[in-house]
């Protein structure tokens, strides 16, 4: 564990709690894209079969992170398709979900390093979280604009998988490990979030709101 | 079931 890794995780426990609060304290998923969350639940519960498939016990914070993650992924879901269903913005969040999982599972049963099932689940997990943020970007950009805390929430989702590139740069010169499915999936989402990084320095932090233009 | 020690990571 370095400390690229553990402020990325640290990170990725923000985004999702941050998101939590707003949707609970607000009783609103307004601006908040219904698939993305969909598809990171199912991230997370593809990469981390292994937890259904024996039992282990929770005796390292591992466990209990992978555990965290799935259940609070699908709480957010079910808060976004059922508690607050009445505020989910169904109209904007119009992105087709199976374009992104469709090819993100044919390219993890071509390209992966093992052909078994728990490989390809996993591969499979790594592909669709690189372009899981899309729904989210592209409800913003119907919607032309984001609430501060919704851009707080993408900011620490999309510096997650940021910290995450310096931690295999670290491993890589000091472990010589290297995880090349990982760390190209991870660039590419790193790249997605670009253009988003650009208006959330320039603007969120000036305490202005994001605005698209139209 | 061997899980791949290769990915240790979240």
């Amino acid at each position: 564990m370095n400390i690229f890794r553990l402020f990325g995780d640290l990170s990725h426990l923000a985004a999702i709690a941050i998101l939590l609060l707003k949707i609970w304290k607000t009783r609103s998923c307004a601006g908040v894209s219904g698939k993305t969350q969909l598809l990171f639940a199912v991230c997370f519960i593809t990469r981390y079969i292994d937890l259904f498939l024996h039992f282990v016990s929770l005796y390292n914070t591992e466990k209990v992170m992978k555990l965290i993650y799935i259940s609070a992924s699908v709480f957010t879901c079910y808060l976004i398709f059922f508690k607050f269903k009445a505020t989910y913005d169904g109209n904007h969040d119009s992105m087709r979900a199976e374009f992104l999982i469709v090819p993100a599972a044919g390219l993890a049963c071509l390209i992966n390093t093992k052909f078994d099932a728990i490989e390809i689940l996993w591969t499979f997990s790594i592909y669709l979280e690189a372009v899981a943020i899309l729904p989210q970007l592209f409800l913003i950009s119907k919607t032309g604009e984001a609430e501060t805390i919704t851009s707080h929430y993408l900011f620490a989702q999309g510096s997650y998988r940021a910290l995450y590139i310096l931690n295999w740069i670290y491993r890589y010169h000091y472990e010589s490990h290297v995880d090349t499915i990982a760390i190209v999936a991870g660039v590419v989402q790193t790249i997605l979030y670009c253009d988003f990084f650009y208006l959330y320095i320039t603007k969120v932090v000036k305490g202005q709101k994001i605005v698209l233009p139209a | 079931m061997i899980r791949n020690k290769q990915h240790d990571e979240l």
